[in-house]
């Protein structure tokens, strides 16, 4: 047999430049494609603006930064396990229903990512533009489909009382990891404020406060059995 | 590892980048801007089996008896990626989400016989 043949490049020197170049721009396409989950690339319809792209890192960096100093901050689950693909997301809202008194923001997942890792944290941000003086009382509902994806549970429910206008954080991780083991890929948060003074969120929001989910995940890993 | 310069037939690294503008990518992956994919190429004449690459050990002084008593029975030796490194993606998934990650051995930074 001819030196190499059973090598992995084995041949690829004798084809026309041209030729290799095709190959290995295949070979990259698919190693990428198949390495994020993807079974083609993805056709972006609706790009996120820059401004909520930099204000949504810059928040996520301060909120890091914050973690880091605290010293009662518990150990950081988000330490990089040597070997396993990690993954850091952002899903912006979109809007959903929405009353005098309430709104729904939707945020999605893929079904890549939902089948493929676990969840490690995640995190609401929310832009608080205060409508008036004083308190303003905001119930926080998570809900979620019930198993016969019918109707939405609420999967859990938090009362905040604002007083100024600026970015507050919830942790969604335990809603996220319960949605993911439902299969369904879809959170749905609801705001409702006590009377219809308007709600603090949607009063002065803009494209660089807009809601997201910040979420760390890291790649299933399969269980390999040890031959011995 | 060696990189390929000139004619040389013996195993190297050659250099390859993919300019993710070139094959229509840019609208999805947001950082980088390409690619420096890299390959390996050329011979693995016996002399040349298992270096660089295999630490010396009891696997060493098998393949040189082999070598030594029987040059033709012994098997192809390859010339392969023996150090790689993670590529940093950050882009768009099919929700529009943005995700960042890396991914494992994806940049081959040296080659070698095996």
């Amino acid at each position: 047999a001819p030196k190499g043949l059973w090598c992995p490049a084995y041949g690829l020197a004798a084809l026309a430049p041209t030729m290799q170049r095709n190959i290995l721009i295949a070979s990259a396409k698919q190693s990428i494609l198949s390495k994020l989950h993807l079974p083609d690339r993805p056709n972006i319809t609706q790009p996120t603006s820059r401004g909520a792209l930099l204000t949504a890192l810059r928040r996520m960096r301060m909120q890091h930064m914050d973690k880091a100093v605290s010293p009662e901050m518990p150990h950081d689950s988000s330490i990089p396990h040597l070997g396993v693909q990690e993954y850091e997301i952002l899903s912006f809202a979109e809007s959903g229903s929405s009353t005098s008194r309430s709104t729904r923001l939707h945020f999605h997942f893929t079904q890549e990512l939902a089948g493929s890792t676990e969840i490690l944290q995640a995190t609401l941000y929310l832009f608080w533009a205060i409508p008036g003086p004083g308190t303003h009382p905001v119930t926080v509902r998570l809900l979620q489909p019930d198993p016969m994806g019918l109707n939405m549970t609420v999967a859990s429910e938090t009362r905040l009382e604002v007083q100024r206008a600026g970015w507050v954080t919830l942790d969604v991780g335990q809603a996220v990891r319960s949605l993911f083991g439902q299969g369904s890929q879809k959170l749905t948060v609801e705001l409702e404020v006590v009377e219809d003074r308007g709600s603090p969120l949607l009063a002065g929001h803009s494209d660089s406060h807009w809601p997201f989910v910040a979420a760390q995940a890291r790649a299933r890993t399969s269980h390999r059995v040890q031959r011995r | 590892g060696i990189d390929c310069s000139g004619d040389s037939g013996m195993c190297c690294r050659k250099e390859f980048f993919i300019d993710f503008k070139e094959i229509g990518w840019e609208d999805w992956i947001i950082q980088p801007r390409g690619y420096h994919m890299n390959y390996c190429a050329g011979l693995c004449p016996l002399h040349m089996a298992g270096i660089p690459g295999l630490a010396s050990s009891f696997h060493t002084a098998v393949l040189n008896l082999i070598k030594a008593n029987n040059a033709d029975a012994a098997v192809d030796s390859c010339c392969v990626p023996t150090q790689r490194r993670p590529l940093s993606l950050l882009y768009y998934d099919r929700d529009s989400n943005i995700v960042k990650t890396d991914i494992p051995d994806m940049i081959v930074d040296a080659c070698g016989c095996t």
